[in-house]
């Protein structure tokens, strides 16, 4: 099936977003 | 009008469950367990992650785990005991300097492993403790080399750890018959 996979720069970026 | 794109959560592979261990020897292990919270998107991961303390301001003896929802975080657990962990042993002036970035990095690795086994990520622990404090990850199957390797070597260079200084790997079975004050490692990279 389809596998969710994020890059480090997206998930770093999301921690900083409101 | 806002794009979806800033306010639909982005979903997790798995939920995830965060765990607690608070050393109260006035209680038994179990009870020392506390859980968290639960979360199955980025946005509330880092909610979670943002709102609680950092390791290095933990006392010692204390924990965190996190790990996917329906695993316990202990050896015991169905999925866990045919497993075994990469192991990070910090030395003690590691905890200011690097023990929270490791941390954070470890958490967010589970987000980006491109193994063809990701199913073989159980969770990640963290240990607080007086000698140095550990990082781990831990996997459900100690036979699955290939996975477990690759894992390894994202997590290395993750960490951005020299290739010369070496990781291992420790199944479960091995850390909990151990007779000496070290395990064997079944792999390193």
């Amino acid at each position: 099936g389809t596998r969710i996979i994020y890059d480090r720069k997206f998930l770093l970026d999301c921690r900083s977003s409101p | 009008v806002t794009s979806p794109e800033q306010y639909i959560k982005h979903p997790l592979q798995h939920r995830w469950a965060l765990w607690y261990f608070k050393n109260d020897k006035s209680k038994s292990w179990t009870e020392n367990l506390r859980l968290i919270s639960k979360f199955d998107t980025v946005e509330d991961f880092w909610a979670l992650y943002n709102h609680i303390q950092q390791p290095s301001k933990l006392g010692f003896g204390c924990d965190y785990c996190l790990f996917k929802d329906g695993i316990k975080p202990m050896w015991e657990d169905d999925r866990n005991k045919l497993g075994g962990r990469w192991l990070m042993t910090l030395s003690k002036q590691q905890r200011h300097n690097d023990l929270d970035r490791y941390w954070m990095e470890t958490l967010s690795l589970r987000c980006q492993l491109h193994t063809d086994c990701p199913e073989d990520v159980c969770g990640a622990v963290v240990n607080v403790r007086p000698k140095g404090d550990k990082i781990s990850i831990w996997t459900g199957n100690c036979q699955n080399r290939d996975a477990i390797m690759t894992i390894g070597q994202q997590y290395k260079e993750r960490l951005s750890i020299p290739i010369k200084t070496l990781i291992g790997y420790q199944s479960h079975d091995d850390t909990s018959s151990k007779s000496g004050s070290t395990t064997k490692n079944m792999y390193s990279v």
